[in-house]
């Protein structure tokens, strides 16, 4: 299993922080 | 560039809360670590916001908690490697 191959998130400069799944509303 | 407050960050979003600290501790860590400063910063971001505003207001509190999480993360990266043979 590959589960955690993505983790941890990379935070990028001047792009909105994509670390964590969005809530839906 | 002026501190970031803890009201400043109450009057955005959870979502840009998490922007606009992470845009503080990039340079902060990348100042230490240029190659593993996106990965260091995002696993930072999962600490909560009231103590990232105090580690940002200190820098060896913040400095000792950038060796953590590379300590963490080059732990896994062996970990990761190695499970695939």
């Amino acid at each position: 299993g590959s589960s955690s191959v993505n983790w941890p998130p990379e935070f990028r400069p001047g792009e909105p922080w994509k670390g964590y799944p969005n809530i839906d509303p | 560039q002026e501190p970031l407050t803890a009201s400043m960050l109450a009057a955005a979003p959870p979502q840009e809360q998490k922007q606009m600290l992470g845009e503080r501790l990039y340079p902060l860590i990348l100042a230490m670590h240029p190659s593993l400063a996106g990965k260091i910063t995002g696993m930072l971001l999962e600490i909560d916001n009231s103590e990232l505003l105090l580690l940002l207001e200190s820098p060896e509190s913040l400095h000792s908690k950038i060796e953590e999480a590379v300590a963490v993360l080059q732990a896994h990266q062996i970990s990761e490697s190695t499970h695939k043979s």
